[in-house]
């Protein structure tokens, strides 16, 4: 574990947190993509299918109930929580979800590590997170009104992701074969996805100003 | 590559 792969699990946790909050307390998620939160869930769920199989340390175990535990509950609140519900944006969030995860399955299927059932669904859930923030991404840009909560939620969960990259670049060239290629480019390309975001987060804050994105 | 060692991130 190193100072990067640390504080890229802790931005990931402080973003799934931000966003209990504005769901738990002010019950409320709008400007939240429930397609997005979906897909997160079928990540972390095909990701963690070995937390019985595979044991590495309490801290990960305990993160991936954490993870695991919040995406469900969050997809749940969002769907059935009877005043929660009420303020899903069901019109602006009509990304297909189904577009994104037929491909990443298929490109699983194509290109992993070794072909099992375990490491092609781990690998589908490397794809799949890659492009999970996609419907979320439309939806801002559809509301463009964006609260501070989902602002710094989703600014959270791009910092999680940039971390990662740092972690690897740093544990490649300190651990002997340290090489993810397929880890790698999916991280790289679920980063990119959040340059056009990080842009105007960072204009705002240079100015003082609320979130907007451009039409 | 060494799947062990990648199965170690979240």
């Amino acid at each position: 574990m190193n100072i990067f792969r640390l504080a890229g699990d802790m931005t990931h946790l402080a973003s799934v947190l931000v966003l209990l909050l504005k769901i738990h307390t002010i019950k409320s998620c709008a400007g939240v993509s429930l397609k997005t939160q979906e897909l997160y869930a079928i990540v972390f769920a095909t990701r963690y299918l070995d937390i019985l199989t595979s044991f590495v340390s309490i801290y990960n175990t305990l993160m991936k109930l954490i993870f695991l535990g919040s995406s469900f509950s969050i997809v749940w609140y969002m769907k059935y929580h009877k005043t929660v519900r009420r303020t899903y944006d069901r019109d602006q969030d009509t990304f297909r979800h189904w577009f994104l995860m037929l491909p990443c399955l298929l490109l699983a299927l194509l290109i992993h590590e070794k072909f099992t059932f375990f490491e092609v669904l781990w690998t589908f859930s490397l794809y799949l997170e890659a492009v999970a923030i996609l419907p979320q991404l439309v939806l801002l840009q559809r509301t463009r009104n964006i609260d501070n909560l989902t602002g710094q939620y989703i600014f959270l969960l791009g910092g999680y992701r940039g971390f990662y990259i740092l972690n690897w670049i740093y544990r490649y060239f300190t651990e002997p074969h340290y090489v993810h290629w397929i880890t790698w480019i999916a991280g790289l390309v679920q980063t990119l996805l959040y340059a056009d975001f990080f842009y105007y987060y960072f204009l705002s804050w240079k100015n003082n100003k609320k979130l907007q994105l451009p039409a | 590559g060494d799947i062990a060692s990648q199965h170690d991130e979240l």
